[in-house]
């Protein structure tokens, strides 16, 4: 459905707008490599099923994800490697793995490889981006192409909750997929200080700052 | 009972 498609080139939206911003001035300053590595293991655990993915829909949009962001990595870490400041990207992201890793252990649909994988991916998700929000704190501003690529970001999966209302009511057959839904919430959630504050600032033309 | 046969979503 619509909610869901606008979420998915939202989403890959806001990798091209990284790219760009990356190539364009030539520097990753101001993006966090850490949460772009979480965002590599984010697609590698969900998208194990991807040589049986049945949709070619899907199929695309997991093809495009994962070499984007390896490319994306490859830049950060190679290409533009001296505008990379790991002082500044300083969280534990051990936190977020093992938050992830817990409930992927905890409450998989089924006990196998392909579900606590996409169960640990689908949570890893929802907190991958406090790296870069985190680094954003720090900074306490961001270019408008950074700030971009976040919200971009954020929209993507905000857009899948009307998704999931949308089926809910739509297809009888539809079961709700709880992991998801919960964790989309607690992902959209987390992007809603910096929603605010995006369209409060860069909506008007005005550079990004936090208060 | 959960959906589980694969996941159909991104």
């Amino acid at each position: 459905n619509i909610f869901r498609v606008l979420g998915d080139f939202s989403h890959l939206a806001s990798i091209f707008i990284l790219l760009h911003k990356i190539q364009q001035l030539k520097s990753c300053s101001g993006i966090s490599f850490k949460s772009q590595v979480l965002y590599m293991l984010v697609y590698i655990t969900r998208y194990l099923d991807l040589p049986w993915t049945s949709s070619p829909y899907n199929f695309i949009f997991k093809v495009l994800f994962i070499s984007s962001e390896l490319y994306i990595i490859y830049l950060m870490a190679r290409a533009y490697k001296p505008t990379n400041d790991p002082n500044l990207d300083t969280f534990h992201v051990e936190f977020l793995l093992g938050f992830a890793g817990l409930l992927a252990l905890l409450f998989p649909y089924k006990y196998t490889i392909l579900e606590v994988f996409w169960a640990f991916s689908i949570w890893l998700e929802s907190v991958a981006i406090l790296p870069q929000l985190f680094m954003l704190q720090r900074t306490g501003e961001a270019e408008a192409m950074t700030a971009h690529y976040i919200a971009a970001l954020g929209m993507y999966r905000a857009l899948y909750i009307p998704n999931w209302i949308y089926r809910y009511f739509s297809e009888p057959t539809h079961k709700v997929d709880t992991i998801a839904v919960t964790a989309g919430i607690l992902q959209t959630i987390l992007y809603s200080d910096f929603f605010w504050i995006y369209y409060t600032k860069v909506m008007r033309g005005e550079k990004f700052k936090l208060p | 009972k959960e959906k589980v046969q694969g996941h159909d979503e991104l």
